[in-house]
């Protein structure tokens, strides 16, 4: 259900906050 | 016109002694950071320093998209507000990444990266911007109502003051009972950074290796 989730749950899985992007080719 | 002394450290890693006592990472792992600082900071001009496109084309692999987070968290990583990241500001902020990073220093990070507008607290307006982005980064589709709804619960768990905003002290206690939001404030790959970056040991000034 998607309002169960917590907004910030939600925006932690964007893209640009997911840093690991920054150590792959 | 042009320093011959070869022995000199690169722009920017003249010091990794001092880099190294003032944030987690080893004297060694601030050296292969810096080799992919010089991956990264190459990709579109050469100058040894991170402009807000090398920044996104790192993290997107393209230069197209446009992304809040992105400019938020380029703009976190810029404590000297000048449009570009040095080899120093790259390292200090990505050393609150590290997962040896007291905790207190992410959930700071993280409180900063959502107050938007820097007011010393995250509003509902802000919360709701950040949503409706992160949806449509990721192709998916919510109705108004439903985001409106995520949002209600999540201030309804979070505000504990019932002022309509998220303080840090109400920021502190909603992710400690929820240490998921706090997943992507921790890189494991620094915890590996010597083994990625092998080739620092060509330019490395020290021998704790």
């Amino acid at each position: 259900q998607p309002t169960s989730m917590n907004a910030f749950k939600l925006i932690s899985m964007s893209k640009g906050l997911n840093l690991e992007n920054l150590f792959e080719d | 016109c042009c320093d011959a002394d070869s022995s000199k450290q690169p722009r920017g890693l003249e010091n990794p002694q001092v880099l190294a006592t003032e944030t987690v990472f080893s004297v060694s792992e601030i050296e292969a950071l810096y080799e992919l600082f010089k991956k990264i900071s190459s990709a579109v001009i050469d100058d040894g320093l991170i402009n807000k496109e090398e920044f996104q084309l790192a993290l997107f692999k393209t230069n197209k998209k446009e992304s809040l987070f992105a400019d938020r968290v380029f703009d976190l990583f810029d404590t000297k507000h000048n449009g570009i990241l040095d080899f120093e500001e790259f390292a200090r902020a990505l050393s609150v990444f590290h997962p040896n990073a007291p905790i207190d220093d992410k959930i700071q990070f993280s409180f900063q990266l959502y107050d938007l507008k820097q007011q010393g607290f995250i509003e509902r307006q802000e919360v709701k911007q950040m949503v409706v982005a992160t949806l449509a980064e990721s192709g998916m589709n919510l109705s108004d109502d439903v985001i409106e709804s995520i949002i209600d619960k999540t201030f309804e768990e979070a505000d504990t003051k019932h002022d309509g905003k998220i303080d840090k002290e109400e920021w502190r206690n909603l992710v400690l009972r929820h240490p998921s939001l706090l997943k992507n404030m921790t890189l494991q790959y620094l915890k590996d950074i010597t083994t990625t970056f092998p080739s620092f040991v060509f330019h490395s000034q020290v021998d704790d290796t």
